[in-house]
Parts: C-alpha cells; structure tokens; sequence
C-alpha cells in the first residue's frame, strides 16, 4: 500500500492511497496477475455510511468486509490504514485476545473511529492509544495544513510513533507512508518510497491535487500488480473518488 | 515473477486522471439507523458472488499456508465467536450471512484476515 496525506499551495488538504493486497495469494502464471488482487477489483464498492438521512462518513470497501480501511469525514478528517508486519503481529494477538477479550481488532477500531470522532486532533487520539491485535500504519488528515500524521502502532499502546507531516524527515507540505517504518529503509526489493518521493517532489506543492496525486500513484511501483484501487479525498468537500486500478506489463509484481 | 530490479528506473507519469468511466466502482449507502441486521441487506445480496470468491481464495491461501498456527487460531475463534465478535459487528454480519447465503462464521475470518495475515 500506499498513503499520502499533502496540501496544497493554499492550504487545502487532500489524502490519496493506494490499496494492495493479495501477495503470496496465487499467481496466475498465464496472465501474469496475482489471483486475489484479481478477484478483489469486482468486490470494491464506496459507502456512504448515513445516520439521520445525512452523510456521516464515506469509505471504500471491498463487499463483505464491515470495518473500515479508507475513509473520508467531510469537513473533519480522512484516513486510510497500511498493512505493518511485526514479528509481534497477529498471532500473539488474537491468541491474547481470546484469553482476555482486550484489543480491538484493526478494522473495527478505524469504524469506530469514523463513526465517533469528531475532529482530527480526536481521530488521532484514539487511533494512537487504543490496544490493537495487530501493528499496523494509521494515517491521518485534517482540514488545516500540517494536519496530517502517519501513526505507527504496535499491538500494545506503549512504542506508538506519530510522524507528523511538519516534521523535517516528512516532506514538510506532505507525509507518505507505505508497508516500512519510516525511520527504517524500505526492503530493497519493495522500495515503492523512494518513487513515491521522487514523484511528490516533481509534482510539487503547487500541483497537488486530484490529478497530480493520482498520477503519483500510478506511477511504477507505486502502481504494482497488487494494486487493486486508488482513492482520493478531499476533506473540506468530502469528495471521495475511487477508481480501479490495473498494472499492464511490464510491471513490478509488488 | 520476476520484477524489474532495483535501482528505480520507471519515471513518474503524467496524464493519467481522470481514468476512464468504467474504473468507477458502485456506491451504496450503509444506514445506521436501521438495525444492524438490515444494514447490509442490499450488498450482501447484488454482490454475494464477489464475496464467495474471495472467501474461496482465502480458504486456499489458509490451506497452502496457514499450516499449524492459523488453522488452529481460526479454530479457537470458530469455537469462541459469540464471544470475540462485538456488537454490532456480530448482528451485521448476521444480516449479511442472511443476504449472501455465505456462512457468518466465514464472514467473520475474511474479516480479520488483516490480523490472520500478519501472522
């Protein structure tokens, strides 16, 4: 995956991210794809989730799944979530949980979240300091420059990193995270941050948008064959757009 | 599978957006003021087809890969649904089991395969 969070030259906030999944899930060795990235795309559907006849947030599902990993509160905040392998990961987290029923499982706490809270600062809080079952990367946007932030969990409260876009080793207008610390290099075989950066910085502040995001992500191999979507947001309007995505050859397999 | 090997060598494209028309994905609205048996009534039914084939492929990773670890853990929470599936989650998926004809106890894996995955 994929997530950037940037502004504009006047201030205005936008949160792109590309979705990937299915690694290690089938190769289909005729076509060249992986078999669940494939099998994804027809599944990937917007909510508008409503409450009172009135919009409360919108997110990007695939059909099936009730929790929430891209989503946008209009006029309050966006999020998106990136898988984090930890080798304290999952395992001894559902085994805990089923022993003590504390944690929450990752999708339901960024539901929960949409579904709450009420402003960034909000979101923020409670994505960064609710137990979890598994690490993962929350990022986060707000309506006012430098409201954005990449959240680096464990499963456990205690070692949680907030990387805010402001800071220095960020972009400074924006903030990108894909599947590795961001005080870590990336795998060497999987370095989709190195081309995001080059490519943010060639957009450039003055061209964020829709279009030059969407062109950020669709570069090689930001754009992968585990691509299954791109979503754009943009907070003050509550737009949300969301459009398949497909990797033709030649192109990197992750 | 081969991948193009480091460094970097794709450049940043251009022109790219808007995609064309048929790269949107459908909407649907999700009403929370209805109970939460009924909210996903209309998904589960239109795309039941889509949700069974991921279902599927999941199954074959769990059976190629999931070896001791995940076999047993999706056991233990098999056993333990009632209990480790919170409301309103559990009486979501409930409905959406009804809509789809697909099992809850299956709806219930596809959706912490996140946590599953990162085993």
């Amino acid at each position: 995956c994929t997530s950037i969070v940037s502004q504009d030259a006047k201030g205005n906030m936008y949160h792109a991210r590309n979705l990937d999944f299915g690694l290690f899930l089938g190769w289909d060795v005729k076509n060249r794809t992986w078999q669940l990235t494939d099998i994804l795309r027809p599944a990937i559907v917007t909510l508008d989730w409503q409450r009172g006849g009135k919009t409360l947030f919108k997110s990007v599902n695939y059909a099936g799944y009730i929790g929430v990993l891209t989503a946008i509160k209009p006029g309050m905040f966006t999020f998106s979530m990136d898988e984090r392998f930890n080798a304290d990961g999952g395992y001894m987290g559902i085994l805990e949980y089923i022993r003590d029923k504390k944690g929450y499982w990752m999708s339901f706490l960024s539901r929960e979240t949409m579904e709450s809270a009420g402003s960034y600062q909000e979101a923020r809080d409670k994505l960064a300091n609710t137990q979890l079952i598994a690490p993962a990367y929350f990022i986060l946007g707000g309506t006012k420059p430098g409201e954005g932030c990449v959240i680096t969990r464990n499963r456990h409260v205690n070692g949680t990193d907030v990387w805010p876009m402001t800071d220095s080793t960020a972009g400074g207008w924006y903030v990108l995270e894909t599947n590795y610390d961001h005080w870590k290099a990336p795998l060497f075989l999987d370095d989709r941050r190195g081309p995001a950066n080059k490519c943010m910085k060639a957009m450039g502040v003055q061209n964020t948008g829709f279009a030059g995001l969407f062109n950020v992500l669709s570069s090689k191999p930001v754009l992968n064959k585990l691509t299954t979507y791109t979503a754009l947001m943009q907070v003050d309007s509550g737009t949300l757009e969301t459009y398949l995505q497909y990797c033709p050859d030649p192109c990197e397999p992750w | 599978i081969a991948g193009q090997i480091p460094p970097y060598n794709d450049s940043c494209v251009q022109g790219q957006y808007p995609p064309p028309k048929d790269r949107r994905v459908p909407n649907y609205v999700i009403n929370l003021d209805l109970p939460p048996e009924q909210r996903w009534l209309q998904l589960g039914a239109d795309k039941h087809r889509e949700i069974g084939a991921i279902l599927l492929e999941m199954k074959k990773f769990l059976m190629e890969w999931g070896s001791g670890e995940i076999i047993s853990i999706v056991d233990l929470l098999g056993d333990n649904l009632d209990q480790v599936l919170p409301s309103p989650y559990k009486e979501e998926l409930t409905g959406m089991a009804n809509a789809s004809g697909i099992m809850i106890g299956e709806l219930f894996i596809y959706n912490i395969f996140y946590e599953l995955f990162t085993v």
